[in-house]
């Protein structure tokens, strides 16, 4: 699975995710990755694309779940991501990449690793596998 | 505030030592080659949702990741692609499923999004809709890697459906490890079907690394 967030100079935010499934998975199995809301959400206040075990992250409604928390529990965007891959999603089971229309930046995840790649505007980057790899900044 | 972009390949049970130094850097490469073109374009005033497919257009086209070229099989070696975009100005989103010929899936929910009044199209009428839109397509052929093949055919052969979270790079011939996706808590061991398909025909997911 491959996923995208960004959030433009006007403070929009857009999430996309692509994927080939499961080796070996049933004809016409579909995960969460084209399910709004499981794995793939974005509105005003955030964007989210989920990676991992996709039949988990729909029954978590992992993307969706992320939103809520920023919108009516006022939760920052890590704290929102560290809620729902940490104490929703069953360890092991993926992680998500986010951004809000603030500028913030999270990855997050409970399997051993997640190719993953952020920048923001003020020069912050990073590029990483696994959880000890940050290799030009602190993880955010 | 300012903008900003994020990005993954998958996520998994990616050990250190399942990947060579030499996957590692062709993964980590390709992930900074993608990062700063998405970053590129946030830099010209380009919009969140013309980004997010530019970069994910960008995974999609290269093997080494779960999606476009390079994309996992089913159980019958046949490719069923997936893909949605949402933007989070209006709300507004596309998705597609089973789709087996279109060359970028991600582009072909947008155009969903765009074109339509709908939210998501699969099988074939994702398919007929990507003809009537004239988006690029290949024979399904064009998507299959070597290495999806004989995953596939391992995971025929030992019973088991894979979560395949990433890139080739996990795959056996990199001695790398396979996560499974777990739904009925046996073990690869204990497994009671031979045949790796239970009763009702169903493939059998079990508990244990593919390998």
């Amino acid at each position: 699975t491959v996923g995208c967030v960004a959030v433009d100079i006007n403070g929009h935010c857009a999430a996309a995710t692509s994927t080939g499934g499961l080796v070996n998975k049933m004809v016409g199995r579909i995960g969460d990755t084209p399910l709004i809301g499981a794995g793939t959400y974005a509105n005003e206040f955030c964007a989210v694309s989920t990676t991992g075990k996709g039949e988990e992250i729909i029954r978590c409604l992992c993307a969706k779940e992320v939103a809520s928390l920023m919108e009516y529990k006022y939760l920052p965007l890590k704290e929102a991501t560290d809620t729902v891959i940490w104490k929703k999603l069953g360890e092991g089971n993926g992680g998500l990449i986010a951004v809000s229309s603030t500028g913030e930046v999270a990855m997050t995840f409970n399997t051993l690793g997640m190719f993953r790649a952020c920048a923001t505007e003020d020069g912050h980057r990073q590029i990483g596998i696994w959880k000890d790899a940050c290799y030009d900044d602190d993880c955010p | 505030m300012g903008w900003a972009l994020a990005l993954h390949g998958g996520a998994g049970r990616i050990s250190k030592s399942s990947i060579s130094p030499a996957a590692r850097e062709a993964s980590e490469t390709v992930l900074q080659e993608f990062l700063d073109a998405g970053c590129a374009a946030l830099s010209e005033g380009k919009s969140a949702l013309d980004v997010v497919e530019l970069v994910v257009r960008l995974l999609e086209n290269c093997p080494l990741f779960n999606a476009g070229v390079g994309a996992v099989l089913t159980q019958r070696g046949t490719v069923e692609m997936e893909a949605s975009i949402m933007d989070g100005a209006t709300r507004k989103s596309g998705a597609v499923s089973g789709v087996s010929t279109v060359v970028n899936p991600i582009s072909l929910a947008r155009l969903v999004m765009e074109k339509t009044p709908h939210v998501y199209l699969a099988f074939e009428g994702a398919e007929a809709f990507a003809k009537d839109q004239g988006v690029e397509t290949r024979d399904e052929s064009y998507f299959i890697t070597p290495g999806n093949k004989e995953r596939l055919a391992k995971a025929l052969e030992a019973g088991l459906v894979l979560l395949d979270h990433s890139v080739s790079t996990d795959g056996p011939e990199h001695g790398g490890s396979r996560e499974v996706l777990q739904a009925d808590g046996h073990s690869g061991r204990d497994y009671p079907y031979a045949n790796g398909h239970a009763a009702n025909g169903h493939p059998i997911a079990a508990g244990a690394e593919f390998e």
